[in-house]
C-alpha cells in the first residue's frame, strides 16, 4: 500500500491511496484503501489523511475518519494519528501506520507496525525514515 | 499558504533487502509532489503524480509490485479525495492497468459515483480509453516467491489440519 497527503499554495487538501491487497488473500476481498473514511479522507477545514496496514482493522475504525475527527475536536494532527492508531491496536488488535496534514499545515505520520517508508516535504525540506525513530532531513 | 507533502510506502515487516529502495521511493515521491504544488499545482495533481510514481515502482504493493490473490491474479484498490469539494472517487479490484489512482480520479471526475469495482472497474477503464496491460507485466520476481512459499505453507497447514484455510490474513494490505 502506498499513500499521500497534500495541501497546496492555496490551503486545499488532497489524500490518495492504492494497494495491491495481501498475498494469498480470497479473490474478492477488498481492504481498507479504497474505502472513503476508513483507507482515506480529506476536508479542508481540517485536514487529511492516508492509511496503511491491516485492512480489516482500519475499516472496522474507520481510521481516517477517526483521526480527522479527533483533530475535529481539537487535537493535533500528531496526537490524532497515534491515539488513533493505539485505538486500534487496544480494540481490535490491528497494527498500521497513517499519514495527516492538518488545516495549519501541521505534518504528521505514526506506525504501529514493525516498519513504515514515510517521508515530508515541507518550507523546502525533505525529511524521510523507515525504521522507528529514523528521522534523516536534507535541503530540497 | 505553505505548500507541504506526506508520503507512505506502507507499514510492515519491510524487509531489509528493499528498505533502502523504500526509502528513495518515498522521497521520490515527496520530491516530485512538493515541485507540483511549488509552481502553483493543485493538491490533487500532487497527490496522484506521487501515487502514479509509487505504483510504478515495483518495491511497493501497489500497481507494479502487487501481492498474488489466492488464484494467483492480481486486484488492486485505489482512493483519491479532494478535501474542497469532498468529491471522492474509488475502485476496487481492477486487474490490468498500470497506475489504479488514475482511473479513481478518473472515478471522481467522470461520474456521479463514488466506487466501481471489479468487473465494472475494469469497462469504465475501457471507456476512458485508460489503456490494459497485460496482468503478467505487473507481477514481480519477489511476489511470485512470497505467492509459491504461500501456497506451499497452506496447502502444508491445510494437509496438517484436513481443513479448509477460510482466509488467511497475514497482517497488512
Amino acid at each position: 500500500t502506498v499513500g499521500a497527503v497534500v495541501m497546496d499554495c492555496n490551503g486545499r487538501i488532497a489524500a490518495a491511496t492504492s494497494t495491491g491487497g495481501i498475498t494469498g488473500k480470497r479473490v474478492g476481498r477488498v481492504g481498507d484503501s479504497p474505502l472513503i473514511g476508513s483507507g482515506t479522507f480529506a476536508i479542508d477545514e481540517i485536514g487529511g489523511v492516508s492509511c496503511t496496514g491491516h485492512g480489516e482493522s482500519i475499516i472496522k475504525i474507520c481510521l481516517a475518519k477517526h483521526v480527522i475527527c479527533l483533530m475535529e475536536n481539537g487535537m493535533n494532527a500528531q496526537n490524532a494519528v497515534e491515539q488513533s492508531l493505539q485505538f486500534m491496536n487496544s480494540r481490535v488488535k490491528g497494527a498500521g501506520g497513517a499519514i495527516c496534514i492538518s488545516a495549519s499545515g501541521e505534518a504528521a505520520f505514526h506506525f504501529t507496525t514493525e516498519r513504515m517508508a514515510w517521508a515530508i516535504a515541507k518550507a523546502n525540506v525533505l525529511s524521510w525514515g523507515l525504521d522507528p525513530n529514523e528521522h534523516n532531513t536534507e535541503m530540497m | 499558504v505553505e505548500p507541504v507533502v506526506v508520503i507512505h510506502g506502507g507499514a510492515w515487516a519491510i524487509p531489509e533487502k528493499i528498505c533502502d529502495a523504500s526509502r528513495n521511493g518515498v522521497k521520490l515521491a515527496a520530491r516530485k509532489a512538493y515541485e507540483i504544488v511549488k509552481s502553483g499545482g493543485s493538491a490533487l495533481d500532487a497527490v496522484e503524480a506521487a501515487v502514479i510514481l509509487l505504483e510504478n515502482e515495483p518495491v511497493f504493493d501497489a500497481g507494479k509490485g502487487s501481492c498474488l490473490n489466492a488464484a494467483g491474479e492480481i486486484e488492486m484498490d485505489a482512493s483519491i479525495m479532494d478535501g474542497t469539494s469532498l468529491k471522492a472517487g474509488a475502485i476496487a479490484a481492477v486487474t490490468n492497468i498500470n497506475n489504479p489512482i488514475s482511473l479513481a480520479r478518473l472515478v471522481m471526475e467522470k461520474t456521479d459515483h463514488c466506487l466501481l469495482v471489479g468487473e465494472g472497474a475494469n469497462m469504465f477503464a475501457k471507456e476512458c480509453n485508460v489503456p490494459s496491460v497485460d496482468p503478467s507485466t505487473l507481477i514481480t520476481e519477489d511476489c511470485l516467491e512470497e505467492w509459491k512459499t504461500f501456497q506451499k505453507y497452506t496447502s502444508a497447514v491445510d494437509s496438517l489440519f484436513n481443513n479448509q484455510i477460510n482466509s488467511l490474513t497475514i497482517g497488512h494490505d
